[in-house]
């Protein structure tokens, strides 16, 4: 629908509204869209395929920019997960643990959302799936215990990895962020150096407020990189290309269902492609 | 907020006894971006700038007011009755009544179904829960959980793996025991999984409901109306829940899910506590969207 057609007012709007859809988010859709206008003028672009490319080429090149890989390469290493409320947060942990299980490494998880009813249960179910052993309170008890628990056990067994599971919490919501930056401040007393990996997740059905949550994470305890969940229903999750291009976080996961093996390393070009399809 | 931007769009306005045309094409320009950065869904501000425009152009400009707060008046009104002016609140006809609340993974249909479980205890209805979730590990445990702590009964069936089979015996049960209302909380599920809508389908002619509420996210973007109509199209809803309104979503999804399914927002959820859950009001909302 983009493809044969001439360059005028007409494509220009039609190619605004498939941005939006796509969840791009207003500020960044004008912004391409301008751009595009001053190049098509400049280049005398006639053909709508040219702009096509030219706007996917724009789009991978800020994801490439900030392109990151989970490397796990000393031990221990300390996995952090943050996000608010029902994006995929304990169900990511399942399936990465599965996979750096794979991958030869002995993981322990901590269970530190010691609020949410049946939590603990839950990440439990999960680490008898991945096969990690998982350390965990009674509810109720404050999450930094929790953490510091888990720290001790990894440092006496010698693992390899530790990734900790949070309770979903709104990024406006003062008390709940702050608990956020004790539980940091807990794992780099005790493991100076850690957490080596920061993961904020995004469920891709949210619109622009993830920029806001992206935002309001990164300020309170830096963001090392993002997983970017429920990409196999129909929302584009097109908001990480402004995450991306202001706050410079890059994508390393994405997340495509809800069994343990539906996790997969974030593909710039494929994600770009599947943003038109 | 939505004035300022429209006035300095605008620029300077010579007081006039009607709002014109240039006028307008502005402040309808810095609507449709604000209900957009408020996600509300593409389609539905086309839509909903086309009725502005008509209410606008040549009414009269109300004295002592205006062009810009005119225009702002209009869409404010014109958002609330959108919106859904009046709260219906539940119909529940049937004696027993039952509830099923449907929706995407996560968007808060367990936390929903003890909130309202508990809304309709301090009404003086004896209320049973179920959950039909058989498949996330610990849903029917996280029920479980929440039903005894607002001391609600949870009728639980653990070992049956067809959630149709569990929420037909959750009825029977409501009816033998003399409840009021059942509330039937089901698993996550996508708007194009066809075999989830399929057993959507079959819990609700299990249990023929008198709501079915859909449960949304207030943070949802512009799939909003493709989710909402599907699960409509497909399963057929009597109302909506907006979760986490307690986050600065702009909440444009409001917007959207009404517009598209036409369906009544009957509550809010405002927080991860029993307690904060609320009657939908539509001018609160109209004016988060409006920023
Ligand atoms: N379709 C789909 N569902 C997912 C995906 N990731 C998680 N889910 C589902 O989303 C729901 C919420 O997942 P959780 O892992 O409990 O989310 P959470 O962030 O830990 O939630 P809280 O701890 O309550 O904040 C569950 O029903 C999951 O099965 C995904 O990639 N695709
Ligand atoms: N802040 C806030 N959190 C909420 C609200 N409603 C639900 N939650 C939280 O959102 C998360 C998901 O809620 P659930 O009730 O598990 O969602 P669900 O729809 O049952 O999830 P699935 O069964 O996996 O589809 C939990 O962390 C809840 O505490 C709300 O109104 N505000
Ligand atoms: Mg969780
Ligand atoms: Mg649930």
């Amino acid at each position: 629908v983009f493809k044969g057609r001439e360059v005028n007012e007409e494509f220009f709007e039609e190619l605004e509204e498939k941005l939006i859809l796509a969840d791009i988010g207003v500020k960044t859709t004008l912004e391409l869209i301008e751009d595009l206008k001053k190049e098509a003028k400049k280049k005398k672009i006639k053909e709508s395929d040219e702009i096509l490319e030219l706007l996917k080429e724009k789009l991978k090149k800020i994801l490439l920019k900030y392109k990151g890989k989970l490397k796990t390469e000393h031990k221990p290493f300390v996995i952090f997960v943050l996000g608010v409320n029902g994006v995929g947060k304990t169900t990511t942990i399942g399936k990465l643990a599965k996979q750096l299980k794979s991958e030869g490494k002995s993981i322990v998880l901590a269970a530190a959302d010691t609020f949410r009813a049946a939590a603990i249960e839950q990440l439990e179910v999960w680490a008898d799936r991945a096969d990690t052993r998982i350390i965990k309170g009674n509810e109720g008890a404050d999450p930094a215990s929790v953490v510091f628990d888990a720290i001790q056990s990894i440092k006496a067994k010698e693992d390899d990895i530790l990734v900790i599971d949070t309770a979903g919490r709104l990024h406006n919501k003062e008390r709940l962020m702050k608990e956020i930056q004790k539980i940091k401040k807990i794992v780099s007393r005790e493991l100076p150096g850690e957490p080596s990996e920061i993961l904020l997740v995004l469920d891709a059905n949210t619109g622009q407020n993830a920029i806001s949550q992206a935002k309001a994470f990164k300020e309170i305890t830096d963001v090392t990189g993002i997983v970017l969940t429920k990409l196999d229903g129909t929302a584009k999750g097109g908001i990480v290309i402004a995450i991306c291009n202001e706050l410079k976080i890059p994508i390393k996961y994405i997340g495509i269902g809800e069994k343990i093996e539906d996790l997969r390393k974030f593909n710039p070009e494929e994600f770009v492609e599947s943003l038109f399809s | 907020a939505l004035a300022g931007k429209i006035q300095s769009a605008i620029g300077k306005i010579t007081k006039k006894g009607r709002i014109d045309e240039e006028t307008l094409n502005k402040g309808l320009r810095e609507i449709k971006l604000a209900l957009l950065e408020a996600d509300v869904n593409y389609k539905v501000v086309s839509d909903f700038t086309k009725e502005i425009r008509e209410k606008a152009l040549g009414s009269e400009v109300t004295k002592g007011v205006n062009a810009v707060q005119q225009l702002v008046k209009i869409v404010n009104d014109e958002l609330v009755k959108a919106l859904g002016e009046k709260n219906e609140g539940l119909q529940l006809k049937n004696k027993p009544s039952v509830i099923l609340l449907i929706g995407l993974q996560g968007s808060g249909k367990t936390t929903t179904a003890a909130k309202l479980a508990n809304y309709l205890k301090k009404q003086g209805k004896k209320v049973l829960l179920t959950s039909v979730d058989i498949y996330r590990p610990a849903a029917m445990l996280q029920l479980k959980k929440l039903g005894k702590q607002i001391d609600i009964p949870v009728f639980l069936q653990e070992n049956i793996k067809d959630a149709a089979k569990i929420a037909k015996n959750a009825l029977d049960r409501t009816k033998e025991e003399n409840y009021d209302v059942l509330i039937v909380d089901t698993a996550g599920r996508l708007h194009i999984d066809e075999e989830m809508l399929r057993e959507a389908k079959e819990i609700k002619e299990n249990v023929n409901p008198d709501e079915v509420l859909f449960v949304s996210d207030a943070m949802t973007g512009q799939e909003a109306v493709n989710i909402a109509k599907a699960f409509d199209d497909n399963v057929g809803m009597t109302g909506i829940v907006l979760t986490k309104l307690d986050s600065d979503a702009r909440g444009g999804v409001a917007l959207s899910v009404k517009g598209v399914t036409g369906k009544p927002i009957k509550f809010a959820g405002v927080g991860e506590k029993i307690d904060d859950f609320e009657l939908f009001y539509p001018d609160r909302v109209a004016s988060r969207i409006l920023g």
